[in-house]
């Protein structure tokens, strides 16, 4: 699904900080 | 954080427990991304917990497949909506408000964010108050659950995301980015610098609208906001800016960067 990948990738600065 | 993905199995374990099935936005989002953390509010409820988040107890095991009986597509709910759910509800001393429906997250004290589960609203949204003859439920505009998810990661990761919970995510509120740049009143200037510098995620962009506040507004309040919230998180791009600020001309602002680069 287009909007879950779309998400996943919106999410990757949140993992990066951790 | 944000909890893993949940397992098929286990998704299909709690739809048999309850007798429903999950919307399919949400359970692809429980299945692929995550279960439980990052998100609107105080962050996304894991499925597992929600109701003794919120509830303290389990749910009931018709809970999820009582109906939750407003929709949409009707006209707003009056103070009175509550009876919608029929004078067996209102009687059931037992009876938990806004059956149908799963916890997404809380806005604060009682203040929920609910996905229908069960209902004419299916997959919908829905704003709620557990004290549930105070305030009326309101659906969000989204359709589902992934574009109510994602509304979130746009608003937050483009300075659209605000400090009052309850308001975070109405469509028509006024980006922080923009207040920060173009209010004339400091008072508000230093809110919106306060609501970018909370978000959970400072994109580029936002650093450097908060840079630029921290080194060039006027109001040494502003700049002093601008500073102790990039400096909560900061990155080496903003070390110039701090360093910057240690020679600014209110004690205040350089005390504030001392502080975050001895952070």
């Amino acid at each position: 699904d287009a909007r879950l990948r779309r998400i996943a990738a919106k999410l990757a600065p949140v993992r990066d900080l951790l | 954080l944000l909890g893993p993905p949940m397992p098929e199995s286990r998704v299909v374990a709690f739809e048999e427990q309850y007798g429903i099935r999950l919307p399919p936005c949400y359970r692809s989002f429980l299945t692929t991304i995550g279960n439980g953390g990052i998100g609107p509010g105080a962050g996304l409820l894991h499925l597992d917990d929600w109701d003794y988040v919120v509830l303290g107890a389990p749910i009931r095991p018709d809970h999820l497949s009582t109906p939750f009986p407003l929709s949409p597509t009707d006209p707003a709910p009056g103070p009175d909506w509550y009876h919608a759910f029929g004078p067996a509800w209102l009687d059931d001393d037992d009876a938990e408000p806004y059956p149908g429906t799963i916890a997404l997250t809380t806005r604060g004290c009682s203040l929920y964010t609910l996905l229908v589960v069960t209902g004419p609203a299916r997959g919908r949204v829905v704003d709620v108050n557990l004290e549930f003859d105070v305030d009326a439920p309101s659906f969000t505009h989204d359709t589902d659950f992934l574009d109510w998810y994602e509304r979130w990661l746009d608003q937050t990761g483009n300075g659209m995301h605000s400090a009052p919970p309850d308001v975070a995510l109405r469509d028509d509120e006024p980006p922080m980015a923009a207040i920060l740049r173009d209010a004339s009143d400091p008072a508000l200037r230093e809110v919106a610098a306060r609501g970018l510098g909370r978000a959970p995620i400072l994109t580029p962009a936002v650093r450097s609208l908060l840079g630029a506040a921290a080194v060039g507004d006027p109001a040494p309040e502003v700049r002093r906001t601008a500073v102790i919230m990039l400096g909560r998180r900061p990155t080496p791009s903003d070390d110039d800016v701090l360093v910057r600020a240690l020679t600014d001309a209110s004690a205040d602002v350089r005390e504030a960067a001392l502080q975050a680069l001895a952070g």
